[in-house]
């Protein structure tokens, strides 16, 4: 595996929420 | 108890959106940028920054109505209040604050999780000149400014391009004592 | 062997892969021969009129099952698609002995495989292998055109992609 931050992390946002 | 402040607006006292809308919405806004300097990635940092520093102008007014946070006294009250209040209650985040100076007038904020650059992966041609983020360090320039603190807020490393940490660093040049009220 | 290709909606390859075989009698990799690997493009350019057909037709169960019988060798989209995705086609369409797969994403982007190198075998493929190797490479395509830096559409250069689908053909294709 090539090291990739976005092809390793899960496709599930983390943070569901930000402030409006 | 400034974490507990932090927390409590965050549940209670803030309307929040969905955090990809936001992610994506700044996407869309930095890719624009570098097609719109044709990918000259130092004039993409400072039209961030500038975008940056004139929400930070605007925010502190929210900030302040929000918590009526009193004046800090120093930079290190100043430091807690931005990591457990200022990005608790904007993004949801609590970056931790490190690295001081001796003279306690510069710190550093690193960034454990970092709700912009959800899904991001640079571009190879710009790993090595574009501050993604950099929209941050002009909101607390502009926001700091507004409360008499002249600071240089500049990004020193990121995750998306590949290095150990997302940190921002934060140092204060002056005091702007002759803008305070009497 | 397999070859493996992303086709956006120009008919344009937005990515392509060969996965080689397995090790011949003398240890060596067994890919496509040299003149079917030019060969490669064309057969699966050949397939996507039928891909479309399938893309177009509306949902099979609705008209239980009487999918449209034309289409030589009945490769037809597997009637027992219970499950709601129906994205995976199955085998499409064959040429000679190289059987023809194929995967379809919500936006329309095809995925094909040929699988197969020699025009004489027909060679057997796992289904269930197949298609989890389309769906992973399906959620490797999603993180893809999320990352704002990518158009949609534009040739996929990422590395870190390439050795992922890869890692995948390895895992599922053998």
């Amino acid at each position: 595996y090539i090291p990739s931050k976005i092809y390793s992390e899960s496709i599930l946002y983390k943070k569901q929420q930000v402030s409006l | 108890s400034l974490k507990i402040i932090g927390d409590e607006i965050w549940k209670n006292k803030t309307e929040k959106i969905n955090a990809e809308l936001f992610a994506m919405t700044y996407g869309s806004i930095v890719s624009q940028l570098c097609q719109d300097f044709q990918r000259d990635y130092k004039k993409v940092n400072d039209q961030l920054f500038t975008m940056g520093y004139n929400i930070g102008v605007r925010l502190i007014e929210d900030f302040l109505a929000r918590t009526a946070m009193p004046r800090c006294e120093d930079m290190v009250r100043t430091a807690e209040v931005i990591s457990k209040c200022a990005f608790k209650i904007f993004l949801n985040i609590s970056p931790q604050v490190s690295n001081w100076s001796p003279n306690k007038e510069a710190f550093s904020l690193i960034f454990p999780e970092n709700p912009l650059s959800e899904f991001v992966e640079l571009p190879m041609d710009a790993t090595k000149d574009l501050w993604y983020s950099n929209i941050l360090c002009g909101v607390m320039k502009g926001a700091l400014e507004m409360v008499q603190l002249d600071c240089d807020v500049y990004f020193v490393s990121d995750v998306l391009r590949s290095e150990q940490q997302t940190e921002i660093r934060v140092k204060l040049n002056k005091v702007l004592r002759d803008e305070i009220p009497i | 062997s397999q070859y493996f290709a992303i086709i956006g909606k120009d008919d344009n390859p937005v990515y392509e892969a060969e996965f080689s075989g397995k090790l011949g009698p003398q240890g060596q990799i067994q890919g496509f021969p040299q003149d079917l690997k030019e060969l490669n493009p064309f057969i699966l350019h050949a397939s996507l009129d039928i891909i479309e057909d399938l893309q177009w037709q509306p949902n099979l169960s609705l008209q239980g099952g009487a999918a449209g019988s034309g289409g030589s060798g009945g490769f037809l989209r597997s009637r027992n698609n219970t499950n709601a995705s129906n994205c995976y086609l199955g085998k499409v369409d064959h040429f000679y002995g190289i059987i023809i797969t194929a995967y379809l994403t919500y936006s329309g982007m095809k995925f094909v495989m040929l699988h197969g190198n020699s025009v004489s075998t027909t060679v057997q493929i796992d289904d269930n292998n197949v298609k989890s190797f389309y769906q992973d490479v399906h959620e490797l395509y999603t993180k893809t055109i999320l990352n704002p830096f990518y158009n949609v559409g534009d040739p996929i250069s990422s590395a870190s992609f390439d050795s992922r689908v890869r890692a995948l053909a390895r895992k599922y294709l053998g």
